[in-house]
């Protein structure tokens, strides 16, 4: 495990030893190594190894704990604090509170708005209407309908209509004439490189102004997370970002990256494929999961 | 100016940034690393232009050799009369849908008799996409709705496809994560139901992996090997910045080759797998 492996690279540390630049030099080899194969980005990775040196030098390794075990300690300390800080919870209110989903293909938008839709129902009381601005993907808007039947949540949808900006504008015009006091827009999945897509979210964004913007980002993602996460921020600033697939086992790492550089809350997480697999964010856990 | 022979250790820094920056890893970067070291040793090299090349050559090995050689188009090996049969697995969200629907489409137009058999009966709307595959393509979709035993479907699929004489047979699975024990049971049970038709069934069982994923996609070509053999990868989204630096360690440690690349949503974007292209990308 991530203690005896620091414990062995340390240079002959025993207790009431204090951790210097010559003893710690290898242990961070291993604090870099463990994050990339976590998936975190290259550079975080950099950052946070110096991050690790500067709060384990000078510190005192007591009899009570291996070098190893400090080790470890200060690397979940400072994971936790870097994708931690305050919980910040999403903005539904509003007449009525409008929610959009984005992020790339195949990355659990559709399945976590019917999740969405479930937990402000049952947990907070609303009255959700989901909407069905995917006009790409075939069988996209039946995929929506099916979760709404199933969670006796109603869906907007107009299958004549191409232009995702005109649907999303009727729906919210349908759900204040339907006391539905949340709307959900689950939109197609988009690559941050295709300019088109990227201002069709920008428009349906512009013109809807909802009180939360969602991304939602594939927990097993790579290196890429820093790409796509920093230019989403860019273009639609959005205001929280779903992790979904954790029910897997994937480190995670790109919670880290992408909280790291577009210092963006992290606010609910998937962990399933059912609509009661959504789960509030730990960054303990994560951090955990991270460190393996 | 003769020939170095050592890499510089700025070189060597540049170097693995690229590498894992394209999900390559740290293991397969260290791997390459040492065999560039050991063909400068061997070799020397001449300037950066001769050490490109070094290094090109270096992953390009790592890259597994598709059976057929080097394939420059969608073709089958021949086997017998009887349909090829190719089974789709991945985890969920990587894109198996949508790249058999691009592989109906390259099969059919190079006049194969394909037959798609939806057995993904569990998502939502997961037959209905399909449909509209089959129908874009205009091949035969052999499907029992939503919530039949996807054995069952996969079960019928070879069945009408031998009956019917087809070429080639594309059975879609259910999304499913590795780790979770009876799905990968019930993809273990699917190949097995299709082997009483056709006992060489299925010949062939493509892993999807999505370019964006990390080397979690290690852990996934392991577990999805143990259920039902993997004997080809096809790596999606790489119309996007993701790299798809995965593959490479895949190929050469479990000896897979990879033979589909996704660029794109569109029924044309795919392209059989070019091992000296994927290795330029990595470096654009
Ligand atoms: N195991 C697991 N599967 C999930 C989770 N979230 C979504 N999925 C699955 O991931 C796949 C993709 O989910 P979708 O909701 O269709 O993804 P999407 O982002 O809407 O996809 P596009 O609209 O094509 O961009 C489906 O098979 C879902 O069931 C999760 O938290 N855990
Ligand atoms: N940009 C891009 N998108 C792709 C590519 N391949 C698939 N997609 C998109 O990825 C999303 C998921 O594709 P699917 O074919 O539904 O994926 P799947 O693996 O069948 O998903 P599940 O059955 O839910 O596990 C869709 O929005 C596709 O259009 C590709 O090569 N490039
Ligand atoms: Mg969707
Ligand atoms: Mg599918």
């Amino acid at each position: 495990n991530l203690s005896e492996k620091f414990d062995r690279a340390f240079k002959v540390l025993k207790g009431r030893g204090q951790i210097t630049e010559i003893n710690v030099a290898e242990s961070l080899k291993e604090v870099r190594r463990a994050l990339l194969d976590a998936d975190v980005n290259y550079k975080t990775a950099k950052d946070f190894t110096q991050r690790v040196k500067e709060k384990a030098l000078g510190r005192d390794v007591l009899t009570s704990v291996s070098p190893g075990q400090l080790m470890v300690k200060i690397c979940h300390e400072e994971l936790i604090n870097l994708m931690g800080g305050e919980m910040v919870d999403l903005n539904y209110q509003g007449s009525p509170g409008i929610i959009l989903m984005s992020g790339l293909q195949g990355s659990g938008k559709t399945t976590f708005s019917g999740k969405l839709a479930n937990y402000l129902k049952n947990k907070k009381g609303k009255n959700p209407l989901l909407v069905a601005c995917d006009v790409y993907r075939p069988a996209a808007i039946d995929q929506l309908h099916v979760l709404g039947e199933q969670l006796g949540v109603e869906v907007y949808s107009n299958k004549e209509e191409k232009d995702p900006v005109k649907i999303a504008q009727a729906a919210i015009q349908h759900a204040k004439s339907n006391s539905h006091n949340v709307v959900i827009v689950d939109t197609a999945g988009r690559l941050a490189v295709d300019e088109e897509m990227m201002v069709e979210i920008e428009n349906v964004k512009k013109s809807i102004n909802p009180t939360e913007t969602l991304f939602v980002v594939d927990s097993m993602t790579g290196q890429d997370a820093v790409n796509t996460a920093k230019t989403f921020n860019d273009r639609i600033d959005f205001d929280g970002v779903i992790l979904t697939k954790l029910d897997g086992d994937t480190r995670g790492g790109a919670a880290l990256t992408i909280k790291t550089v577009v210092d963006k809350p992290i606010k609910f997480v998937g962990t399933g494929e059912k609509m009661d697999a959504l789960d509030v964010f730990y960054p303990e856990r994560m951090a955990d999961r991270i460190l393996g | 100016i003769v020939g170095k022979s050592k890499v510089d250790a700025e070189v060597l820094d540049e170097l693995e940034e690229v590498l894992i920056s394209s999900d390559v890893g740290v293991n397969t970067t260290i791997k390459i690393i040492e065999r560039i070291e050991e063909r400068v040793a061997r070799d020397k090299y001449l300037g950066t232009e001769e050490l490109d090349k070094i290094l090109r050559e270096e992953i390009a090995e790592l890259l597994e050799e598709n059976n057929s050689g080097e394939e420059v188009d969608f073709s089958i090996p021949d086997t017998k009369g009887e349909p090829y049969v190719i089974m789709v697995v991945g985890v969920n969200g990587v894109g198996k849908t949508t790249t058999i629907g691009k592989l109906a489409n390259q099969f059919k137009r190079s006049g194969k008799k394909v037959i798609l058999g939806a057995a993904d009966t569990f998502r939502a709307a997961a037959v209905d996409q399909l449909i509209i595959w089959s129908e874009r393509v205009d091949v035969p979709i052999v499907q029992q709705g939503m919530e039949a035993d996807p054995a069952s479907v996969a079960f019928d699929t070879v069945q009408s496809a031998k009956a019917q004489g087809a070429d080639i047979v594309i059975i879609d699975t259910a999304g499913r994560l590795h780790n979770k024990v009876n799905l990968m049971n019930e993809l273990s049970k699917i190949k097995r139901v299709m082997q009483k038709v056709i006992p060489d069934a299925p010949h062939e069982i493509l892993l999807v992996l999505d370019g964006s994923t990390g080397q979690n996609a290690f852990e996934q070509a392991k577990q999805f090997s143990i259920a039902t053999e993997i004997n080809a990868l096809a790596i999606t989204k790489l119309d996007g910045t993701a790299k798809g630096g995965v593959v490479i360690g895949i190929s050469d440690q479990m000896k897979i080759p990879v033979k589909y690349i996704g660029v794109g949503e569109g029924i044309e974007d795919l392209q059989v797998f070019n091992k000296h292209e994927f290795v330029d990308s990595l470096f654009s």
